[in-house]
């Protein structure tokens, strides 16, 4: 499941006005705007919605989270940009069609512990890699 | 379903939109996180009375120390833990388990396969058996520490002050016609008064079973007085089967992974 949010800003963008095919310029870019600039989101896997109650004995879900947003000229400080990524967005500026936007993508990710019954009802306990999205950044 | 939303300690908030999956979209998430967890199908265990008994309860206390550590609280479970406890028991889990968690990939508790009272003539021996199946782990995991747990209860004031001493064997070999050859793994001496969890060291006996499960012939454990006279578990506190779901023996081993294991493309 996922915030609400997501689907306004999609209705919003579609109805913009088409570009000029010099392409956008400098000012039309206002990635300071925190709303659309790319950043983690909600998403939470629920277990027990899966209808797993019987064999996943916790957690019940967990936090999974996703990266979306606009990785554009020009990337502020709180949008975890690569030194590298700066430089490719403002190629993108002057060459749009062959270079593309940075990706917005996890930076960081955390682990789960997840304890369940196997089909003897012994019980396992274990710890799984880069389940979680902590945080977002431009790439 | 209900509303949820999640703030930056994962917490979860009312206000959170949600939707229900489709058939084929359950199925195929179902499929993923399966395939996430290294597991070929979706396990059916089967849970008696519906409630956890003391290996669940057990593993339920070591992750909620994990979680801890990875600072993310575990959701609804404190509701579910306490009500799927029986009736309150001492902590399970000990400082050395605590250590043993830290260096480990994988936890697992094993339920035990048999249980046996025996009374051989003529000495008249009482002993129990147990035998456990950690054959069946994950490829690529190795056993770095294995317990075998056992609880014991305060006897009456009859044998209060009183010692026993009681011997934990690995079985080597059986015989149709005599007492099984067996390996002595510990001896301890216990209080009659002394109530609480015993755990047993059983790492090297677990990395045999794992390595060689021809020779899994379960654990032999028998208890004597201080005068070497043989008494059963019962007369002296130990609880089998038959005790408190939260306090049944069990087994408990900690691993690691020994090899890279590579997902396969679907």
């Amino acid at each position: 499941s996922t915030g609400g949010k997501r689907r306004q800003q999609n209705r919003n963008r579609s109805t913009q006005p088409q570009e000029g095919s010099r392409g956008p310029g400098p000012a039309d870019y206002n990635s300071s705007d925190q709303k659309t600039a790319c950043r983690r989101h909600e998403l939470y896997v629920s277990f027990s919605e899966l209808g797993w109650q019987d064999w996943i004995i916790a957690p019940e879900g967990y936090a999974a989270n996703y990266c979306d947003g606009e990785c554009s000229f020009p990337l502020n400080a709180h949008m975890n940009a690569t030194n590298h990524a700066i430089v490719q967005t403002l190629v993108h500026l002057m060459n749009p069609e062959n270079v593309p936007k940075p990706c917005c993508a996890p930076t960081k990710l955390h682990a789960i512990s997840v304890l369940y019954f196997d089909d003897n009802s012994n019980v396992i306990l274990k710890k799984y890699k880069n389940m979680v999205v902590r945080a977002c950044g431009c790439h | 379903g209900s509303n949820y939303s999640l703030d930056g300690n994962n917490d979860v908030h009312p206000g959170f939109m949600h939707r229900r999956l489709r058939t084929h979209e359950k199925r195929e998430m179902q499929k993923e996180i399966l395939s996430i967890l290294g597991l070929p199908h979706r396990p059916r265990p089967h849970l008696s009375h519906g409630k956890y008994n003391s290996a669940p309860l057990f593993m339920l206390d070591l992750y909620n120390t994990m979680s801890g550590e990875e600072k993310s609280p575990v959701e609804g479970m404190a509701d579910r833990y306490q009500s799927m406890r029986t009736t309150q028991s001492p902590p399970l889990t000990t400082n050395q388990e605590t250590a043993f968690l830290n260096d480990a990939d994988m936890v697992m508790s094993f339920v035990n396969l048999v249980e046996h009272d025996r009374e051989l003539s003529p000495q008249r021996r009482h002993h129990k058996e147990f035998k456990f199946n950690p054959s069946q782990i994950p490829e690529g995991e190795a056993v770095t520490a294995a317990e075998f747990r056992l609880y014991k209860e305060c006897v009456s004031l009859a044998f209060h002050n009183d010692t026993f001493l009681l011997k934990v064997y690995q079985v080597l070999k059986e015989h149709p016609d005599r007492e099984a050859d067996l390996f002595l793994l510990e001896s301890r001496r216990l209080w009659a008064a002394q109530e609480g969890w015993l755990e047993f060291d059983i790492t090297a006996t677990s990395n045999l079973w794992v390595m060689s499960p021809v020779h899994n012939l379960g654990l032999q454990v028998s208890v004597e007085t201080s005068s070497g006279q043989s008494v059963s578990f019962k007369e002296v506190g130990l609880l089998g089967r038959a005790g408190p779901l939260e306090k049944q023996p069990f087994m408990v081993a900690f691993f690691k992974v020994s090899e890279v294991r590579v997902r396969a493309a679907r």
